[in-house]
C-alpha cells in the first residue's frame, strides 16, 4: 500500500458517499445517469466475487462489501425510493453498446481463461467506459448541479490516482498488470475535458454549465 | 511466478 493507492482508494469512496448523500439529502436523483449506476453495479458484482474465494485483507474485503453495497443501495433509490425524480429522457445512452465490446474483448484479451479472471477483466474494461452514460447526460442537459461535479471529480480522480500507484508499484515493486494499466489510462482521459471544466470553473465558484 | 493474480488492488 503505498500513498497514491491510499488515496485513490479513498477518493473512489468518497465519490459513492457523495453520490449516496447528494441523492439522500434532496431526496432526488436528477442530474444522475441510472445507467452508468447498473454499469458500476455491474463492475464491482463482477470484479468482487473473489471475496468467496480469496481472502487478501480486513481492509480489501470492508471496502470491497462497501462498494457492492453502496452501488446497489444507490441503484434502490434511482429506481425504487425517487423514481419520480430520475432524468430517464435525457439518459439514453445504449449500454449495451459498452457491455457487448466489453465482454467480447474479456474473453479475447485476459490473463487466464478462466471464469472468475474473465469476469474480473470485464469489469476491468467495463469500469473504464462506465461513466460515459453519465457524461452523456451532461452533455446533454449542458450542466451539473455543483455535488454531482464533486462526485465525477472524485471518481475520476480515483484511477488518476491508481495511474501513479502503478508507476510507483513498477518502480519499487516491478509489478505491472498491462490490463488495468491500459484500461486506467483509458478510464482517465475520459475525464480529461471534465476535469478541465471542473478546475475552470467549479472551483472558482460557478456552476458547472458547458459552453454553448 | 505470475504477479498479477494477487489483487490486492480494488
Amino acid at each position: 500500500m503505498n500513498i497514491f493507492r491510499l488515496t485513490g482508494d479513498l477518493s473512489h469512496l468518497l465519490a459513492i458517499l457523495i453520490l449516496l448523500w447528494k441523492i439522500w439529502k434532496t431526496r432526488s436523483c436528477s442530474g444522475i445517469s441510472g445507467r452508468s449506476q447498473i454499469l458500476f453495479a455491474t463492475v464491482y458484482t463482477a470484479r468482487y466475487l473473489d471475496l468467496f474465494t480469496n481472502f487478501v485483507s480486513v481492509y480489501n474485503s470492508v471496502m470491497k462489501i462497501i462498494f457492492i453495497a453502496a452501488a446497489f443501495a444507490t441503484l434502490y433509490l434511482i429506481y425504487v425510493k425517487f423514481k419520480a425524480t430520475y432524468d430517464r429522457n435525457h439518459d439514453t445512452f445504449r449500454i449495451e453498446f459498452l457491455l457487448a465490446p466489453c465482454a467480447l474483448l474479456a474473453l479475447i484479451l485476459n490473463h487466464e481463461f478462466t471464469i472468475l479472471e474473465v469476469l474480473w477483466t470485464f469489469s476491468i474494461y467495463l469500469e473504464s467506459v462506465a461513466i460515459l452514460p453519465q457524461l452523456f447526460l451532461v452533455s446533454k442537459t449542458g450542466e451539473a448541479e455543483t455535488i454531482t461535479s464533486h462526485y465525477l471529480f472524485a471518481l475520476g480522480s480515483y484511477r488518476a490516482l491508481y495511474l501513479l500507484n502503478w508507476i510507483y508499484r513498477y518502480y519499487f515493486e516491478g509489478f505491472f498488470d498491462l490490463i488495468a494499466i491500459v484500461a486506467g489510462i483509458v478510464q482517465t482521459v475520459l475525464y480529461c475535458d471534465f476535469f478541465y471544466l471542473y478546475i475552470t470553473r467549479v472551483i472558482k465558484g460557478r456552476a458547472l454549465k458547458l459552453p454553448a | 511466478e505470475d504477479q498479477t493474480r494477487v489483487k490486492d488492488e480494488l
